[in-house]
């Protein structure tokens, strides 16, 4: 079947989400965490992370104002971390 | 404002620059203008001395790079990620990168390579992200008039904490971002704007729709690249849907997001003594079509469907409207009552009983 508009949205919004939480805020890769320690901070810590630094309301979800954000032209270096 | 992990500074305060490449988007004069700009910001408040060389090793090589460029930080195309910087060490340490994929500029088009630039430098020197929307160290771009530009307080304060005071007897200072819910709040001007509250105050508006809880500050340049910030009166025309911001001896006509006229238009057009400067406050009675203006103790009448100025004002605001004093600073007319905004407080008015019924905080509105 076509993929529903909104759900292909979805999983763009996810990847866009996962993109900027790894550029941005050290989210592991998929890849780096099945190596790394045990202290994973799941997408939704970091998400929450992002949202406390940018002022939004903490919901731990990419809802309409997190995903405003994370479309806006910025700059490269991450906020948490170098 | 943050300091960069691990406080990495520069030990020597003389440091030298270079600019690798050009981007074509430019002419090159105006590329090391903005960038020599750039490196005024931070120098003029700090002891730092910045000098351009022009071959070899500099500390801060400055280049156009287009997506991967070997620094394990590939660029992203246009938009997304605009930029990136190395905090001070030797080597790559204190470069920046711009990609080539964005379009760079001189004006509010495209990106403004001077911001730019500016905001780079911050994590060249030393500081990294800060989460004051205000500071120039925010993560998101966001344009201010260059001529405009002054260094905000919040990254003042991270460069001296990095690197002390400049030599500079009068310590600069710079704007500091508003807090929505401070008490002592005032505002510039307040208008309505397609049934929400718009309230400016210096590069800033917050966005209010009165049935919705939250409240949004966003800069004015945002919206209105070409509006100047500290706009001193506005009022809304409901019937032509346009909204007129006033600043010195000049308005500006919005349409929406739109402005009407590319240029700014006069006051004295709308009939006023060439003695009058500048307006304090304005609001628009829709049931009557007449426009109100407030300049010190006096107010102006002006009819919307004529076009002109009623005859016999100014009138002295106080025969008027009881109980409101002189130095308005913003008003606006929402269902029965006028709101007059004299520093942190707002005055509701009644025009049926013509008298104040109310006293409240000045930022009342924002539900703190």
């Amino acid at each position: 079947f076509p993929v529903a508009p909104e759900t292909e949205d979805e999983d763009k919004n996810i990847q866009l989400v996962k993109t900027y939480l790894q550029n941005f805020y050290k989210l592991e890769t998929d890849k780096q965490s099945r190596f790394k320690s045990k202290n994973i901070k799941p997408l939704t810590e970091k998400l929450k992370e992002m949202q406390v630094f940018f002022g939004l309301k903490v919901t731990g979800k990419p809802d309409v104002d997190t995903l405003e954000v994370m479309k806006k032209p910025r700059c490269g270096v991450p906020d948490i971390g170098q | 404002y943050v300091l960069t992990d691990g406080n990495p500074k520069w030990e020597r305060k003389n440091l030298t620059y270079r600019i690798v490449n050009y981007t074509p988007d430019m002419n090159s004069a105006d590329v090391d203008k903005a960038i020599q700009k750039a490196f005024k910001v931070w120098s003029d408040v700090s002891p730092l001395i910045f000098k351009i060389i022009y071959d070899g090793n500099a500390d801060i090589m400055i280049s156009f790079e287009t997506g991967d460029h070997r620094d394990n930080s590939p660029f992203d195309g246009p938009d997304g990620f605009l930029v990136h910087a190395f905090q001070p060490r030797n080597g790559i340490g204190g470069d920046v990168h711009f990609d080539e994929a964005e379009y760079w500029t001189k004006g509010s088009n495209g990106y403004n390579l001077f911001l730019v630039v500016a905001h780079e430098l911050g994590h060249s020197l030393g500081l990294s992200h800060s989460t004051d929307p205000g500071a120039l160290m925010y993560p998101t771009y966001s344009y201010t008039e260059p001529n405009e530009f002054r260094l905000p307080q919040d990254d003042i304060n991270g460069i001296q904490t990095v690197y002390g005071h400049s030599g500079n007897p009068i310590q600069p200072t710079g704007p500091t971002t508003p807090v929505t819910c401070d008490h002592k709040l005032t505002f510039d001007a307040v208008a309505t704007m397609r049934g929400e509250l718009l309230f400016f105050k210096d590069r800033y508006f917050w966005r209010k729709h009165p049935q919705m809880t939250e409240v949004q500050l966003n800069f004015i340049s945002l919206f209105w690249p070409n509006l100047p910030s500290g706009i001193q009166a506005a009022y809304e025309n409901t019937e032509r849907d346009q909204i007129f911001l006033f600043k010195e001896n000049k308005y500006w006509v919005l349409s929406g997001y739109d402005l009407v006229y590319n240029h700014p238009k006069s006051i004295y057009d709308l009939g006023f003594p060439k003695n009058v400067k500048r307006i304090n406050a304005a609001f628009n009675d829709e049931n009557s079509g007449k426009t109100y203006f407030f300049v010190g103790g006096k107010y102006w009448r002006y009819d919307e469907n004529r076009q002109s100025m009623d005859q016999g004002y100014p009138k002295k605001i106080i025969d008027e409207f009881r109980g409101i004093s002189k130095n308005i600073d913003a008003a606006f007319q929402y269902g029965r009552y006028i709101y007059f905004f004299i520093g942190t407080r707002q005055f509701q008015f009644d025009p049926n009983v013509k008298r104040v019924v109310s006293v409240m905080k000045s930022n009342s509105w924002f539900n703190c």
